[in-house]
């Protein structure tokens, strides 16, 4: 029996909503620690890797492993019916065909259950080992999400260049080219708009602008993102949850 | 110019 109860509706909306665009069919394992999902999206070029730890719900049991298969796309119009601050509970029992999606208002007498029906999705779990990497940036993720969304409109790629103090994103295209220069500093009075980055080496990679875009969707779940890039790995882009965290991989473009 | 590559060059599974 699964019972997972979010406080509010809007954080398991967020974290949908975060990686809703790039894959569609996620096998949900829950497990007693919590819940972890993976999918890569049909180009094989970004992995999605969710972990939800208990301690992001109110109330967690599952006293027997289950995997949802789920449709994202059929999970969202589910949870579009419920508000934000509603309570939110995902029930299923042990060898589940639905999951039951329980909102609750938590200001009125008001219940509201939808029953979402599985799917059986042949997907492998992948065990992604601890990667090494040369660069590890941290940093708000609004200002992340603007530099990308400013930088696709004038290229489908975007290079990304660390060394030691600065940090430059820059696209080249047609219509002309941009460039957004960073340096790490700290913000004592607001610790989360400060740029941190440790650097073993200069990195000079070049990735897809459609799937940083997708990407940056995870923004709304976390004020900072963390990047790590190396020049012999996928990039790693990471939104924290409470407890967990939302994982994109993203194989880079390389010369031919 | 860069091509993609896709994350089976780094992980054996995908």
């Amino acid at each position: 029996m699964l019972e997972a109860k979010f406080e509010e509706a809007s954080l398991f909306k967020r974290i949908i909503d975060g990686f809703k665009d790039c894959v569609q069919l996620v096998n949900f394992q829950c497990k007693e620690d919590g819940i972890i999902a993976q999918a890569v999206d049909d180009s094989r070029v970004l992995l999605v890797s969710l972990e939800i730890g208990i301690e992001a719900f109110q109330n967690y049991r599952c006293d027997h492993p289950v995997t949802l298969g789920i449709d994202l796309t059929s999970l969202s119009k589910i949870l579009r019916c419920g508000n934000n601050t509603d309570n939110l509970t995902l029930i299923a029992d042990d060898t589940p065909d639905s999951v039951l999606l329980l909102f609750e208002d938590t200001k009125k007498d008001r219940i509201a259950e939808y029953s979402l029906k599985l799917m059986d999705i042949d997907a492998e779990f992948l065990k992604i080992e601890d990667l090494a990497y040369d660069c590890t940036l941290k940093m708000p993720s609004p200002e992340f999400s603007k530099i990308v969304r400013d930088l696709s409109q004038l290229s489908d790629s975007i290079n990304i260049m660390i060394t030691k103090e600065t940090i430059k994103f820059v696209a080249d295209g047609d219509i002309g080219s941009g460039s957004v220069i960073l340096k790490p500093f700290v913000n004592m009075d607001k610790p989360q708009e400060s740029i941190n980055l440790n650097m073993d080496q200069p990195v000079d990679l070049t990735f897809g602008s459609k799937y940083l875009l997708d990407i940056v969707k995870g923004s709304a779940l976390s004020d900072n993102v963390g990047v790590r890039l190396s020049s012999e790995a996928p990039a790693l882009f990471q939104f924290d949850l409470k407890s967990g965290y939302l994982q994109f991989f993203l194989a880079p473009k390389f010369n031919d | 110019a860069k091509k993609q590559v896709t994350l089976a060059r780094f992980f054996s599974q995908v």
